[in-house]
């Protein structure tokens, strides 16, 4: 149905986002820009890659794969596969200004490794 | 998945969707632990308390728009202002110093002048909070220009507009009135507008953050080529002293020296479009 379909998508590894507004965590007195944080991250179940519709067609060959997979072996996780860059204005220690920029800050995609 | 990656640690994680249900605990315990990792990736050994009279230049709030897309996207592009993409292409860190102006000698009203010639002020930067690990490509100071009041120029010939900047690299510990200098950057400019003038002075700061050679400071020389007393030293914002106009921001206006260095994480401040 398609509620339950619903629940399962969401089940799936993917991207969820967590926004940190500087000003609610009190860090705007040293974070000059930008005012908050868009800090996705990935989380998610990475099921067996067989769809279900699959199921349906040749039977007996997905039966024997599922059959076949070793559950010794530990499923794939729910990883960042693309990230790009952000850049920082901030306050340091001694009252300094420093603009810095980091590669790989933020999660653009996700997926199962 | 370094922790970079994704700044919610791992065992973050598992609490974000509490987070989400904003159970206090653990969403002040997540706050900490991603603090933890921001100011980690920082380089910084704990959150920074600034003081009241910090100060954030123009020019870097402007670069961090320009730099992050975000001037584009709001469409506020200012277009006199000059990105300066070779220093910022090699580096992932800009920092903006002031001068150690309790450094400065005190100052009369007027600017020092010994026999009609102007004599160089000196500034003093400490760049010793630089980190070890980030290496310095490029720095340049940053003097601002203030126009001369209209009514006196127009009555002057052209050449009586013109006045001569001298940038140098003090090289010896400074004696009683006499500096021993090296000249970085010199520029012939005219004192119809106001602006920001950038003089290179590369080859002195990072023999003193590279080399570790000692920073005994930059001279700043103002010379009117026509010697005209009351324009002497009126143009350049030099010092805190000099001419303020009333209602005018020193902070924002006084000189500032700008480092441009690479700490070998991540890539440079290439201009980005925002996504």
């Amino acid at each position: 149905s398609p509620k339950q379909r619903g629940r399962k998508r969401n089940r799936n590894c993917r991207r969820h986002a967590l926004y940190v507004d500087f000003s609610d965590v009190g860090w705007n007195d040293w974070i000059v820009a930008p005012p908050g944080y868009q800090v996705y991250y990935c989380h998610g179940e990475c099921l067996f890659p067989l769809a279900d519709h699959l199921n349906s067609t040749n039977h007996a060959i997905v039966q024997t794969l599922v059959n076949s997979v070793n559950t010794n072996i530990p499923k794939a996780c729910c990883v960042p596969t693309e990230l790009s860059a952000t850049s920082m204005l901030y306050l340091d220690e001694h009252d300094k200004v420093v603009l810095k920029n980091y590669q790989e800050m933020v999660v653009e995609g996700c997926g199962c490794r | 998945e370094s922790n970079h990656a994704s700044l919610i640690p791992e065992e973050g994680k598992k609490k974000a969707p509490a987070l989400q249900s904003r159970t206090a605990g653990q969403s002040h315990e997540l706050l900490r632990d991603f603090e933890a990792t921001l100011l980690h990736m920082f380089g910084l050994r704990r959150r920074p308390r600034p003081s009241r009279s910090a100060t954030v230049p123009r020019y870097l709030l402007d670069l961090y728009r320009l730099q992050s897309g975000e001037a584009e996207e709001a469409g506020t592009h200012d277009t006199g202002f000059e990105y300066p993409e070779r220093s910022a292409s090699r580096a992932n860190t800009v920092r903006g110093f002031h001068h150690e102006e309790h450094m400065e000698p005190v100052h009369p009203g007027e600017p020092q002048t010994k026999n009609g010639e102007a004599i160089p002020l000196r500034f003093l930067f400490n760049l010793s909070n630089i980190p070890e690990d980030e290496l310095l490509s490029s720095a340049e100071l940053r003097l601002f220009r203030q126009q001369i009041d209209e009514a006196i120029t127009e009555s002057e010939g052209d050449k009586d507009q013109l006045h001569r900047i001298n940038v140098y690299e003090v090289l010896k510990p400074p004696r009683a009135g006499q500096l021993i200098t090296r000249l970085l950057d010199t520029r012939l400019v005219r004192h119809n507008t106001s602006r920001w003038e950038s003089f290179d002075v590369s080859p002195a700061v990072l023999r003193w953050t590279r080399e570790r050679l000692p920073n005994y400071g930059l001279a700043v020389e103002v010379q009117h080529l026509n010697q005209t007393p009351h324009h002497q030293g009126r143009h350049l914002r030099i010092s805190r002293s000099l001419h303020q106009e009333p209602g005018e921001d020193w902070e924002q206006l006084r000189p500032l020296l700008v480092t441009f260095g690479h700490d070998g994480k991540g890539n440079p401040l290439t201009r980005r479009a925002k996504r």
